[in-house]
């Protein structure tokens, strides 16, 4: 979806 | 081994049923701590996160840490045999290849037992760094379910902005706008229909109404829901269950392209 971010660039992986 | 007892059911049933259109599969988690769980759903935009703690159970033994692959789908299944009186147990050998839950009912003359084929799920865990958000707000979590569910009849993304006061919620679609204000107010007689925001910095953020919605599943676990954010971070929407932990989902926010 345009605008819409991951949430792994927000939390990384472990 | 692992075998938790828990008298109130109806929490494991309704936290399954508040996750289960948003992820298909998960590992379940097990420790001396407790139950617990992390997934992102299938666009990884959210993530969800289960914690349970081994005292909210009745009875709890967890010999060695040991993650359960399961099926959403197929846990809600089984779990919707539960009555919504029934204790729940939940056990699984070392190693094994099931989990077997059981059903008692309230007066104890139905016992009813269930095994469920356990699965080998690849998943990643995420870490989520512990944030001090810029605004927390703790609204009745039916009024959100009703503020998410009324603006996404009118527009895909809703804006939620705080500040000492209020928190709002905004959306724009085709056929129109809609804009929703709660205000502060720390009802004492009426516990239940408080809303409370605790900010050290006004916030707008945008989400997708979609995962809101989802997320709004998890309604019956919780009187409050707690909503909070930062700019430029996911927003956490928490559901408290009383005395045995808590369920929250994590979502990405939207963006200016």
């Amino acid at each position: 979806a345009p605008g819409q971010k991951g949430i792994m660039s927000f939390f990384g992986k472990k | 081994m692992f075998e938790a007892r828990l008298q109130q059911g109806a929490l494991l049933k309704k936290v399954v049923e508040a996750i289960k259109d948003l992820i298909e599969d998960a590992n379940f988690d097990c420790n001396n701590s407790g139950f617990s769980l992390q997934a992102m759903d299938s666009s990884h935009v959210s993530l969800v996160a289960l914690s349970l703690r081994a005292d909210g159970f009745e009875h709890y033994r967890c010999d060695r840490n040991v993650s359960m692959g399961m099926k959403l789908a197929n846990l809600s299944k089984i779990l919707k045999c539960a009555g919504n009186d029934d204790a729940i147990t939940m056990k699984s050998e070392d190693n094994g290849d099931t989990i077997t839950f059981m059903f008692e009912s309230q007066n104890q003359e139905r016992l009813s037992e269930f095994d469920l084929k356990l699965m080998d799920i690849d998943s990643e865990h995420l870490g989520i760094p512990e944030a001090e958000y810029d605004a927390t707000v703790k609204l009745p979590s039916s009024e959100f379910q009703r503020i998410v569910k009324d603006l996404a009849s009118i527009g895909d993304t809703v804006e939620i902005s705080v500040t000492k006061d209020a928190v709002k919620f905004g959306t724009n679609g085709d056929i129109g706008s809609a804009n929703v204000m709660c205000r502060q107010n720390k009802s004492v007689d009426k516990p239940e229909e408080s809303t409370e925001i605790d900010i050290t910095e006004p916030v707008a953020l945008t989400f997708a109404l979609r995962y809101l919605n989802s997320f709004a599943k998890a309604t019956p676990l919780s009187s409050h829901v707690v909503l909070k954010l930062s700019k430029d971070l996911p927003i956490v929407v928490e559901y408290h269950i009383e005395n045995v932990g808590r369920l929250s989902f994590f979502l990405a926010p939207k963006v200016e392209e």
